[in-house]
């Protein structure tokens, strides 16, 4: 997955 | 991670323990809006879908199950248990907390990162906490004497999301293509919500006085 898919912040 | 941003997150966990501690010990949810703790577990509920699908840390995924577990359990406790529940005070938390759901539903469905239902209910999460205050703000003006605990868990819920602000601008300025336009018009919004009740906070901190919102 593309990093900016994931929501790497809470 | 950058400095911000934990402590954006450490600034949230204590707001969270804060009101924990106050609803355990003191058992008394006094000055604390059952609506917007609503709408906080509805935020978590509907940002933490991908708990399970996307592993991003340990820490990622600790963080997301006290949120949840807390705000579900806050809400049980103001709900259901006998002695919390009965210093709630549902003739003062009036504000109708659904109109602010349908509106922020219908723009989630406007406006989002991909159409979705993951990326639909996370923008939803997203303007859903924007305004998820708002009930306790206003709980707060028709409050007479707002006791320490209470006054201590807005601002620090209303500070976590001014740090993540800054840590927005910091990964924006280190991370290339790092731009999110929803989450950064919203918690800029949401942050703005508190304004004046950090500019009253602040006085009474200063002028060593009770906090009083002006009603």
């Amino acid at each position: 997955k593309e990093e900016n898919e994931v929501h790497d912040e809470l | 991670m950058n400095i911000f941003r934990l402590a954006g997150d450490m600034t949230h966990l204590a707001s969270v323990l804060v009101l924990l501690l106050k609803i355990h010990t003191i058992k008394s949810c006094a000055g604390i809006s059952l609506k917007t703790q609503e709408l906080y577990a509805l935020v978590f509920a509907t940002r933490y879908l991908d708990i399970f699908t996307d592993f991003i840390s340990l820490y990622n995924t600790t963080m997301k199950l006290i949120f949840l577990g807390s705000s579900f359990s806050i809400v049980w406790y103001i709900r259901n248990h006998k002695i919390v529940s009965r210093s709630y005070d549902k003739s003062q938390d009036t504000f109708r907390h659904y109109f602010l759901i349908i509106p922020c539903l219908l723009l989630a469905l406007l406006v989002n990162e991909k159409f979705t239902f993951k990326e639909v209910m996370w923008a939803f999460s997203i303007y859903l906490e924007a305004v998820a205050i708002l009930p306790q703000l206003v709980l707060l003006q028709r409050t007479r004497n707002i006791d320490n605990l209470t006054g201590q868990y807005v601002f620090l819920l209303g500070a976590y999301r001014a740090l993540y602000i800054l840590n927005w601008i910091y990964r924006y300025f280190t991370e290339t293509h790092y731009v999110h336009w929803i989450t950064w018009v919203s918690g800029l919004v949401q942050t703005l919500l508190y304004a004046d009740f950090f500019y009253y906070y602040f006085e009474s901190w200063k002028n060593n006085k009770k906090l009083q919102l002006p009603a």
